[in-house]
């Protein structure tokens, strides 16, 4: 018997201890701990490493702190436009989504593209009817809104205005 | 973006990735992480990986499946696999990580940004990180 094992991450980037308040960094490792014991909990009871990537990803899906499923962060157009993919190493299945806006959990929606569907990939609309199609939970597009990335959106913007003034004189 | 390796007691591997993608992004623009061997690939007996990071640079590197076929093909470890490929994406002006997993649940977190939310869990317990050096 194989020992079980799982990995996690939460995004990378810049990010440093003197960024971070104790309280952030508190959540954060909250946050992380969580999606590793939702993952855990399948492996450890004989689950299949597709079943607790999945189960790991949801947890952290739902949680704002991470730039996926709700606190995703917002397109140009104020809206949020997001991406999955998920590989079963057995066979090397996989399934993924790319632009859906209404799948409340996209990891799913590319499960279902990979157990449902003869195809790899769905976009756009048409993954988000195929994932409604397969009985997935549906959200409006705002489910994903969160203050602190309408205010990411909102400087990136201000940034590209004040470039491009300066770039004119 | 967030994603997740695992390998089971049957000795299989897993990945997954998901993603809102980059702040501000144009409509329709899509990055690495629905893209199976950019962000996420997964074969068992070789390697399991997911990537956050810029996703031009993941794509244009074809990070996830260079991990695997490095350590498929020429025999790299995983650690070893990832430097070279994350190096190919430094290279092109890119930064990002990954999470690898051998075949044999051996382990790896590289990146080449200051930071990743990392974990790891097994039958000993569960380990988190967050900076680089960690």
């Amino acid at each position: 018997m194989t020992e079980w094992r799982l990995v996690v991450h939460g995004g990378a980037g810049v990010i440093t201890r003197e960024g971070m308040s104790p309280e952030k960094e508190a959540a954060y490792t909250a946050a992380l701990e969580t999606a590793l014991e939702a993952g855990a909990a399948v492996l450890r009871n004989g689950g299949s490493a597709l079943d607790a990537v999945e189960a790991a990803v949801i947890p952290m899906e739902d949680d704002p702190l991470f730039n996926s499923g709700h606190g995703a962060v917002f397109t140009a157009a104020g809206t949020h436009e997001l991406d999955a993919s998920i590989m079963d190493g057995r066979a090397r299945n996989a399934g993924a989504v790319a632009g859906v806006t209404r799948v409340r959990n996209p990891i799913k929606a590319a499960r279902a593209v990979m157990d449902k569907s003869e195809h790899v990939m769905f976009a756009g609309s048409g993954a988000d009817a195929f994932a409604e199609a397969q009985g997935l939970d549906m959200v409006d597009n705002s489910y994903f809104d969160t203050d602190r990335r309408r205010q990411s959106l909102e400087r990136v913007l201000e940034e590209r205005v004040r470039t491009a003034a300066d770039r004119h004189g | 973006t967030v994603g997740a390796v695992a390998i089971d007691q049957d000795g299989n591997l897993a990945a997954a990735t998901t993603t809102g993608g980059m702040t501000a992004k144009a409509a329709g623009r899509i990055g690495d992480s629905p893209l199976i061997g950019a962000a996420t690939y997964a074969e068992n007996g070789v390697c399991a990986v997911s990537a956050t990071g810029h996703g031009e640079y993941f794509i244009r590197v074809g990070v996830a499946k260079t991990i695997c076929d490095r350590v498929k093909l020429a025999g790299d470890g995983i650690e070893s696999a990832a430097e070279s490929a994350l190096a190919e994406v430094a290279e092109l002006g890119g930064d990002g990580g990954v999470i690898v997993l051998d075949g044999d649940g051996g382990y790896a977190f590289v990146f080449n940004s200051e930071g990743m939310y990392r974990g790891v869990v097994d039958a000993s317990g569960a380990r988190t990180a967050i900076y680089g050096g960690e």
